[in-house]
């Protein structure tokens, strides 16, 4: 038996938001400390790493490990039936081929239950090793979704460039070039307003913005985005999620500039 | 000009 209990039901809402434009369907794997999610897009370029933990939920119980496939799209007209005020459950037997989603209205006045069914997925799963990045940077995510859509304007590709005085962001295309660039906050009233970056050494990568604009549909789950970049491999865009865990973004970067 | 990696080429299948 599964069962995961959200009162900020809401939360999975804008995950599922996050996922859908990358990815057509996924495995939610089960365990007793959470649900893990990983999944490439089509064209192995990004991967979606969603972790949810046991702890972020006011009900939860795994008897059980289970791989639940879910079509992300029937997943999401699903959860576009629940307000954004709904307490959401995930419920499966053991061993079922279909997943419970039941909405309870705050004052529990209306109670829907929407059964899917689940598909078997055979999804490749890459090994992440732990890193240690030359450059984490911080800002807010609004800023960060603010400048991919500006700076998409002008090409199909975004620079991003880390040096110990601040980040760069740049295009450059048929109409032009755009460059952004984004100081170290001082002092700021709202930690969650600062633009911080811890560098080891300066990084200059590049990629492509169709994938980092699929990346900020993650915005409303959290005030802050953390970039994390070493040379020559694929970028981390990160967004916590509340108590609950987060959702992790790798993207593979153009080379041979 | 440049080209789009893979994550493949970046992390092992598991």
């Amino acid at each position: 038996m599964f069962e995961a209990r959200l009162v900020q039901g809401a939360l999975l809402k804008k995950v599922m938001e996050a996922i859908k434009e990358l990815l057509n369907e996924a495995s939610f794997d089960c365990a007793h400390s959470g649900i893990l999610l990983q999944a490439m897009d089509n064209s192995h370029v990004s991967l979606v790493s969603l972790n949810l933990r046991r702890e972020g939920f006011d009900k939860y119980r795994c008897d059980r490990n289970l791989v639940m496939g879910m079509n992300l799209s029937s997943m999401s007209k699903i959860l576009k039936c629940a307000s954004n005020d709904d307490i959401i459950t995930m419920k499966a037997q053991d061993n079922a081929d279909t997943v419970t989603f039941v909405f309870e209205s705050p004052k529990q006045e209306k109670i829907s239950d929407y059964e899917m069914k689940l598909t078997n997925l055979d999804q490749d799963h890459l090994g992440i090793p732990e890193t240690e990045y030359s450059c984490v940077i911080k800002l807010p995510s609004a800023e960060f979704a603010r400048i991919c859509r500006d700076l998409s304007q002008f090409g199909e590709s975004i620079v991003i460039s880390c040096t110990k005085e601040g980040v760069k962001f740049s295009a450059a295309g048929d109409i032009g070039t755009a460059n952004i660039k984004l100081a170290q906050t001082a002092t700021v009233d709202k930690e969650e307003d600062a633009v911080m970056v811890d560098m080891q050494e300066p990084v200059t990568l590049t990629f492509a913005c169709k994938y980092l604009n699929m990346f900020t549909k993650a915005t409303p789950l959290s005030p802050q985005v953390c970039l994390s970049m070493s040379p020559d491999v694929p970028l981390v865009v990160e967004y916590k999620i509340e108590d609950i865990g987060h959702i992790r973004y790798y993207l593979a970067p153009r080379i041979g500039d | 000009c440049s080209r789009q990696s893979s994550l493949s080429d970046f992390f092992q299948l598991e």
